[in-house]
């Protein structure tokens, strides 16, 4: 429903969407650099895409020694 | 080492997963390093289950989130097997947890390691053709927008909040890049997966680093 508040809002995320890829690709000027646009994700607010995909908890490891312990 | 290494070459990657509107990325990277690590080994490769470390991996949250190495360690320490992906499928919420007897078959995790290859990621190059595919910690704000190419800014190390398992590396081009299966389908990225640059711990990817041992 293109009246819907729903809409509005989803409307509203992906012009943010829109204006955050234009920073992101300002960066992408060599042929292989990662580029940023339209996907699945576009009109979902960062907070919500945040919140639903991202969440893994960060885990503190050891830094890798390089040494065998045998010999 | 060789200048460009694939898992996937050899057979031994599964298709890439959608996670859908649960956030339970640390199990499929978990999940996705034992199936790889047991078809290295010399069996079939099978999908295993992501659903029972979600809903059985006690320590963690499921669906609204949790640690790799958590699930690891309770793998660990329980010796539970996981199930084929077909008994104990995938519904993308948080359930009760399904056990099955000792008799029933499934892989079962021995050991794994967990290093910070900061500054080292030859030696997690190393590693990931010694061991298999890893299970890496990455920061993946910006990888809501993110449509393909390699990741080179615009990502953090330190501030990790994704988990996904890294299948390769290539070093033959101008820019040396990890190939990382994420798990957020095919429509995702170069086909679900994500390239990021070697060097400097682009996104973390080198931060908290994982091998599994069956």
């Amino acid at each position: 429903d293109v009246n819907s508040e729903e809409f509005n809002r989803r409307h509203l995320y992906f012009q943010d969407t829109m204006k955050r890829h234009k920073y992101l690709n300002s960066f992408s000027a060599a042929p292989h650099s990662a580029k940023y646009g339209i996907n699945q994700f576009s009109d979902l607010s960062q907070k919500e895409f945040r919140e639903l995909y991202l969440r893994a908890s960060t885990a503190r490891a050891p830094s890798f020694s390089g040494l065998k312990t045998e010999g | 080492l060789p200048a460009r290494f694939d898992w996937r070459d050899k057979a031994v990657v599964s298709p890439v997963q959608n996670q859908q509107a649960c956030g339970s990325c640390w199990a499929f990277s978990v999940v996705g390093a034992m199936q790889s690590v047991h078809a290295i080994e010399g069996s079939t490769l099978e999908r295993l289950s992501v659903q029972q470390v979600l809903d059985c991996s006690y320590k963690n949250e499921g669906c609204n989130g949790g640690s790799t190495l958590q699930a690891l360690d309770w793998l660990k320490q329980t010796r539970v097997k996981l199930v084929l992906e077909s008994e104990y499928s995938y519904k993308a919420k948080t359930g009760i947890c399904h056990y099955f007897s000792q008799s029933h078959g499934g892989v079962a995790l021995k050991n794994f390691t967990a290093h910070d290859f900061g500054g080292q990621e030859k030696a997690m190059m190393g590693q990931l053709v010694e061991c298999g595919p890893l299970v890496a910690l990455v920061d993946a704000v910006s990888w809501q927008d993110y449509l393909g190419g390699i990741i080179q800014h615009h990502c953090s190390s330190h501030w990790s909040n994704h988990a996904v398992l890294v299948v390769g590396y290539d070093t033959t081009g101008d820019i040396p890049y990890w190939i990382v299966q994420n798990s957020w389908g095919t429509s995702w990225g170069n086909e679900g997966y994500v390239y990021i640059k070697i060097g400097d711990s682009v996104c973390g990817i080198a931060d908290s680093v994982a091998a599994v041992f069956l």
